[in-house]
C-alpha cells in the first residue's frame, strides 16, 4: 500500500507545471524515504531530478518500493482538476496498474477522486556524481526567469560568466547583443531578494536558452534559485519545493565544435 | 561555433 497526503496540494500542481514541458512521461520511485523522479528530456540534453521527502507529507505510507510510470500530460490534466487550496492524496495498491488522486477541499465538503492508468517505462537512471562546484550563484527566481526571457530575444544561447566581480549573462544574435550583470547584494531587507555568489574559481559556460526557459517554469515553487557551475560539466539549476524537497535540472553545456 | 553536448556524455548509466 502506498499513500501520500499533502495538505499544501498546490506544491504538487506546481511540480507538474515545472516538468511537463520538458518530459512527456516519467517514473515516480516511491520508497519509505519519499518519492523521487529522475528523467532525461527526449533529446538527452537535460536531466530532471525531483525529490519529495516522506517527512514533508502530512501522511506518508509506503509498505513496498513502488515504481509508478506516468504519462505526465495525463497527470497534469488530473492535477488541474484540483483547486489550489485542495489537499492532495496519491494512493496505490502494491503491484497496482493504477494510481488514485484524491482532492479534498479545505472544508472537506467536496471530495473528488481520479484514477489514472500507470505505464511500464523502461527508463535509464543516470548516476550523478557528488561535485564541489566552482561557482554557486543564488538569486531571486523571478530575476533569473526574467534574464532568461529577455536574453532569449537575442540568440539561442546564453553565456553565463561568473567571476569575483559578479555574474554576467550574455546573448548575441542577428539583432545585436545583450548583457546583464548582477553583483552580489550588499544588504537586503528580505533574504529571498539577495544575490549571493560563492566562487572558488571563475567559470564561463554556454547554455541553450530553450532549456533554461523550460527550467524557469519552476519559478512559482520558490523565491530563490541556485545555479551551480564548474568548467566543462552540466549546470545545475535548483529550486526548493516548499520545505518538502527540491527539483534539480542538469543542463549539458554547449561546447566548442 | 559551439554545439550542444548531451547529458549522457557527463553522467553514466546506473
Amino acid at each position: 500500500m502506498f499513500e501520500a497526503r499533502l495538505v499544501q496540494g498546490s506544491l504538487l500542481k506546481k511540480v507538474l507545471d515545472a516538468i511537463k514541458e520538458l518530459l512527456n512521461e516519467a517514473s515516480w520511485d516511491c520508497a519509505d524515504s519519499g518519492i523521487q523522479l529522475q528523467a532525461m528530456d527526449n533529446s538527452h540534453v537535460s536531466l530532471v531530478s525531483v525529490n519529495l521527502r516522506a517527512e514533508g507529507f502530512d501522511k506518508y505510507r509506503c509498505d513496498r518500493n513502488l515504481i509508478m510510470g506516468m504519462d505526465l500530460t495525463s497527470m497534469s490534466k488530473i492535477l488541474k482538476c484540483a483547486a489550489n487550496d485542495d489537499i492532495i492524496t496519491m494512493k496505490a495498491q502494491d503491484n497496482a496498474d493504477t494510481v488514485t488522486f484524491i482532492f479534498e477541499s479545505p472544508s472537506q465538503e467536496k471530495v473528488s477522486d481520479y484514477e489514472m492508468k500507470l505505464m511500464n517505462l523502461d527508463q535509464d537512471h543516470l548516476g550523478i556524481p557528488e561535485t564541489d562546484y566552482a561557482c554557486v550563484i543564488k538569486l531571486p527566481s523571478g530575476e533569473f526567469a526574467r534574464i532568461c526571457r529577455d536574453l532569449s530575444n537575442f540568440g539561442e544561447s546564453i553565456v553565463i560568466a561568473c567571476s569575483k566581480e559578479g555574474v554576467k549573462f550574455s546573448a548575441a544574435g542577428d539583432i545585436g547583443t545583450g548583457n546583464i550583470k548582477l553583483a552580489q547584494t550588499s544588504s537586503v531587507d528580505k533574504e529571498e531578494e539577495a544575490v549571493i555568489i560563492e566562487m572558488q574559481e571563475p567559470v564561463t559556460l554556454t547554455f541553450a536558452c530553450r532549456y533554461l526557459n523550460m527550467f524557469t517554469k519552476a519559478t512559482p515553487l520558490s523565491p530563490q534559485v541556485s545555479l551551480s557551475m564548474s568548467p566543462d560539466v552540466p549546470l545545475v539549476v535548483e529550486y526548493s519545493i516548499g520545505d518538502i524537497g527540491q527539483i534539480q535540472y542538469f543542463l549539458a553545456p554547449k561546447i566548442d565544435d | 561555433k559551439k554545439k550542444q553536448s548531451n547529458i549522457t556524455n557527463f553522467f553514466s548509466k546506473k
